[in-house]
């Protein structure tokens, strides 16, 4: 400390303040210690567990708690390492949930390195929440330049996770991403969302030319089964209206994906990376 | 999908 600025001093006082904090989730720090700024805090969970994450208490009123990130390692691989939000154990018809993490207590990664690997923290399953909100943020960008580097940003406004439990953990297990669970109608909810950063159209034009068909941006969908049976957790911005071929625009998923398409984010390569041509 | 898409992270946040 003795080779501090005084400013410095007075920031880094600040930010063990917040160690002193009890809460459950941001929107409780936010409510109970009227606390404004973005950045890390430590949450408990109810059985005490002690985490760090990060939360945005400035986006439609604040009060949002980091709990995922789901970030593709490789886009070359095929459920191999990394790939934690699909399977890691290859793309294996005899392991259709895949590692399982939509819908278990595991936890994985850091808050700072969100942009780096994934990310799964206890807020996951232990939070009891109303809303989500998605960021897609370039892969390896500092935590205090999220905001400002997202190239997308959206939240939903219809308190929809009271019909499901309160949480991800308790909306996969109403609705498993397993490989056969079902078919392209037994598609799980579409909610519709408010952009904080980006539109319709911007949202329509990350997702490959030949997608563009297959569905209605302004929603976050979950669970979506494509034509060989195989599910994803979340199709972000879209919401799929026709032809099921959701593995080029949705992401996460189980433990198969028939020919060859298993990954976190599945068959977004599908014709080469590039200006969205094709499916791509 | 683009390759903004593909090379940026999704993170999830609850309220």
């Amino acid at each position: 400390p003795q080779n501090l600025t005084r400013t410095n001093f007075e920031h880094l006082e600040r930010l063990s303040n917040r160690s002193r904090y009890v809460a459950r989730s941001c929107k409780e720090i936010r409510d109970r210690y009227n606390e404004q700024e973005d950045g890390l805090y430590y949450l408990t969970t109810a059985n005490g567990m002690v985490y760090q994450t990060f939360c945005d208490m400035t986006t439609a009123g604040g009060g949002w708690t980091l709990v995922a990130s789901v970030h593709e390692n490789s886009i070359n691989g095929r459920c191999t390492v990394g790939d934690r939000w699909s399977s890691q154990q290859g793309n294996n018809l005899n392991l259709p949930d895949g590692d399982g993490n939509w819908s278990n207590r595991n936890t994985f990664g850091t808050a700072e390195g969100a942009t780096s690997d994934d990310f799964k923290n206890p807020g996951y399953y232990d939070i009891k929440a109303e809303d989500m909100s998605v960021w897609h943020v370039p892969n390896n960008f500092p935590l205090d330049h999220w905001n400002l580097a997202a190239i997308l940003r959206y939240h939903t406004n219809n308190r929809f996770l009271r019909l499901y439990g309160g949480n991800l953990f308790q909306l996969f297990k109403h609705y498993p991403v397993r490989y056969n669970i079902g078919s392209c109608s037994n598609r799980g909810p579409a909610v519709p969302i408010v952009y904080d950063h980006g539109d319709r159209e911007t949202t329509r034009m990350f997702y490959g030319l030949k997608p563009r068909k297959e569905f209605e941006p302004g929603f976050i969908t979950f669970r979506a089964i494509n034509n060989e049976r195989a599910a994803m957790a979340i199709c972000s911005g879209v919401k799929p209206i026709a032809g099921c071929n959701t593995e080029h625009y949705c992401i996460g998923g189980g433990g198969y994906f028939y020919p060859d398409q298993c990954g976190d984010f599945p068959s977004f390569d599908y014709d080469s990376l590039g200006m969205g041509q094709g499916w791509s | 999908a683009s390759k903004e898409m593909t090379e940026a992270a999704v993170l999830l946040f609850y309220r």
